[in-house]
Parts: structure tokens; sequence; C-alpha cells
């Protein structure tokens, strides 16, 4: 995080704000809660508390424009820059200014009044722009659940910097972003996408494509909108070019970037698990044998793609018929002729034919780290 | 061949418009041409390119282009 220099902070905990006027493109009742709700993620997690008044000068005041409004940042019409705030100060000190020259929503679509609201009152706050890419305040925008605005930890350190924690006897905590080269990073699952390996931690994607030294860090919702956090497990059906992604007991199938209309879908009808079965932990497909494999637990399965059945004799104990991984897998992911089993910041290099494990690595060291 | 040529300039621009905009580029409005190494634009670009996670490269290369047509907050990234 980055306060803005020379500190500028309000000297007060109780804030106020006026809307000064209303954008056309929603209901005013939805303007006025979007920007409720945006206070609401900074005042969660700090002693400030905000209050809307119609008399008066507020301490902040949000209005929206079309380009030049005459404060020497001129607004742009459609994209490019969709906001900006003023540090904290009298006068225009604080205030947040909305370019009517966008398309303001309350949903997924381009873009949400609430997500950008949030990134602008931290300036109005003091604070500047995070380089942290899960970050609230970094700068570009990023479509991220417009249910929830979740400030990542970075997000409340900056806030906690300027004013210090809130009166809550718990004290929220946000998520942190991966870093590729964290010695304590472990994965939520892994897969390979046509040619390249992903891998999945919380909200975000780490990208490995075999061109590039360094990893790509970004929110899973960059690339499939609709697929929630904390994905499970992914496996990539090659001769399909499908990938798909389990969280609980439903998954979701995808072609490249597009995810496919239908889904999420229960496990339970289309793999024929039974009940007992809440979740799937790794899974990963042979694309000779056409056969996939799902850890769940201690134990495993075997799905025949191709007869699209669950073999019979399943599940089996993954210490019997993998050894030397352990009973328990985070990830799973098949390169050349051997399957790479990720439990915890370990990583077992595995040689099906031979049924041993030929190396154990540290979970990143597709990284180059 | 002409249209890539212009494709240069529009991304030269594009460059000088952000930098200026949000690195605090000063150019007294003087158009950037592609000079070598060591001037202002390049020590700009890979500030902004190493603040977004970038490849610092000094270059405007595709993902720093990429990342500069993001729709983005207006409050500069440096502060003035």
């Amino acid at each position: 995080f980055a306060i803005t220099e020379g500190n500028p902070k309000w000297e007060k905990k109780n804030l106020t704000y006026s809307i000064e006027n209303y954008t056309p493109d929603l209901a005013k009742e939805d303007v006025d809660n979007a920007i409720r709700k945006a206070f609401k993620v900074w005042s969660d997690v700090s002693p400030l508390t905000f209050t809307k008044i119609s008399q008066g000068e507020a301490d902040i005041k949000i209005s929206f424009y079309y380009g030049d409004h005459y404060d020497n940042s001129p607004f742009d019409g459609p994209n490019g820059i969709l906001a900006h705030a003023f540090q904290p100060g009298p006068g225009i000190g604080g205030d947040a200014h909305f370019d009517e020259g966008e398309e303001w929503t309350k949903d997924h679509r381009n873009y949400n009044l609430y997500r950008v609201a949030a990134h602008e009152f931290g300036h109005s706050l003091g604070l500047s722009h995070s380089s942290d890419i899960g970050a609230l305040m970094f700068p570009s925008y990023g479509f991220s659940d417009t249910n929830d605005i979740q400030l990542s930890q970075d997000d409340i350190n900056g806030i906690q910097a300027i004013y210090g924690p809130g009166n809550n006897p718990i004290q929220p905590t946000g998520p942190t972003t991966p870093h590729a080269c964290d010695r304590k990073l472990t994965f939520d699952a892994a897969t390979t996408i046509r040619g390249e390996k992903i891998f999945f931690k919380d909200r975000f994607y780490l990208r490995k494509n075999p061109y590039d030294s360094e990893a790509e860090v970004n929110f899973i919702s960059l690339f499939w909108p609709s697929l929630p956090s904390g994905i499970e497990a992914a496996y990539e059906d090659a001769e399909r070019d499908l990938v798909k992604f389990f969280k609980g007991n439903k998954y979701w199938v995808t072609q490249g970037q597009y995810v496919l209309p239908g889904y999420p879908k229960s496990i339970y009808s289309t793999f024929g698990f039974p009940a007992t079965v809440k979740k799937i932990d790794a899974a990963f497909s042979d694309g000779y044998t056409g056969k996939t494999y799902f850890f769940v637990e201690n134990k495993y399965w075997r799905y025949n793609e191709r007869r699209r059945s669950m073999d019979a004799g399943y599940p089996k104990l993954i210490t019997n018929d993998f050894p030397g991984i352990g009973s328990k897998v985070d990830a799973v992911i098949n390169d050349n002729e051997f399957l790479y089993f990720f439990s915890r910041t370990r990583q077992f290099k595995f040689e099906p034919q031979n049924k041993r494990v030929v190396a154990v690595l540290k979970a990143n060291s597709w990284f180059n780290c | 061949f002409p249209a890539h040529l212009e494709t240069e300039q529009q991304d030269l621009e594009i460059v000088q418009n952000y930098l200026e905009k949000f690195y605090d580029l000063k150019t007294e409005g003087v158009k950037i041409s592609k000079k070598k190494d060591s001037s202002p634009v390049v020590e700009k670009l890979k500030k902004m390119q190493k603040f977004f996670g970038l490849k610092v490269t000094g270059k405007p290369d595709l993902e720093t282009l990429k990342m500069m047509k993001n729709p983005r907050c207006g409050v500069p990234d440096v502060s003035k």
C-alpha cells in the first residue's frame, strides 16, 4: 500500500458525504446503495464512520461529470479514466468525481459503481495506489464479485496505518496476493491448459508459460468471470480441448476463456460420485487412456471419459497405487511421462509406470525462483 | 507497412499520454520519438512497468501497452 505524499488525513473520525448529482444510468436508490456500501468497506476496518447529508457542505462530495469539469483533470469519455478523487482536506479535498461518459452499473457489466467508488474513497481517505494486484487500491479496474468487495490485507494495512484499527473486537483480515517465489506457497488446484500450466490459489491464478521465465499472477475472474474463487481441483481433457474446474460438489467446463453454458453442474449426476464425496481435492486426465483420476481425501476414483462412467472397483487407497506421495493431495498435473503431486509446500514427481516417487521438489519449483 | 508505422506512432502517443498523466513525465507537449536509452521516457516507463509487476524492459512492449489500455482510476500512481 502507499499513503499519499505528506500523509494527508481527516482529523475527525465521523465524516459526512453528499451526492451532488446522480447518473441517469442507475436508479437513485441504486446509486445511494452503491455509495453507502463503498463507504462501509472502509468503516468496517477502521474507526471511521460515514453519514450522508443533504444540507450543508459535506466532507466528501460525490458527483458525476462529463469531460472537462474545471478541476485540472478532464475525463476522457468511455473507458480509459473512470473516476478520480482528491486527498483529505477542505473544499475539494476528499471529493470523488465519476466520469459520466462511462456506463455505470450495479452488476458484473462495466463499470460497477460500487467497485469503482470503493477504490476512489480510498483516495478520499488518504491512500495512494498500491502495486499489489490483489489490492482494491491497485490502479486498474478489475472485475471481481460485485456483491461483496473484499479488501485485501494490503488495503487494511494501509487504512489502519493512517487511522488505526476499528473498534470491532474481532479485527477483520483480508486475503493476501500469492507470490510465486514465496517458500510457503501452497496451491488449491493445478492443471495444464494448451501447453501451459496454471496453478490456483484463493482468488488468483499463477500462470507459467514455457516461453516466459516469470509467473503471471492475476485474478481467476480475469479469464473466467463466472468461476468462483477457491477452485479446489481442475484437469484438462486435451482430446476435446476442455478444462474442468471443481469446487464443492459442483463443476464447470471451459474451452479457452469460454465457460460452457449450463454449468455449474453436480458432480454426482455426471461422474457418479456417492453423496459422501463433498469435494474433489485434485484431478488429472491421461490423454492416452482417456481415463481421469480424481483424488478425494485418502482415496482416488478413475473415470472413463470415453465411456463417460466411473470404472468398476473404485475408490481405491491412494497409498496403494501412488506410494510415497502421502495419503492426501492438494493438486496434481501431468507433464510428459510424470505426474506432479502437490501437498502443502512439497511436490512429488511420480513415475506411474514404476509407481515410485523419483524426486521431491518445492511446490513452486515451476517458477524458476 | 504504412499501417504498421501508424500503429507504432499511436502506441507512442498512448505511452506518452499515460506517463504524463500517471507518472509525472514532463515533455512540455513535445511528441516523444523512438530515441535510444536514457531518455526520461525510458526511466518513467521502467517505473510504470515495475509498479505493475510487468517485465521491466523500458520498452512499450505488448504487455505494457495492454496494461496502459486497461480502464483505471485517474489519480496518478506517483504522487505529485
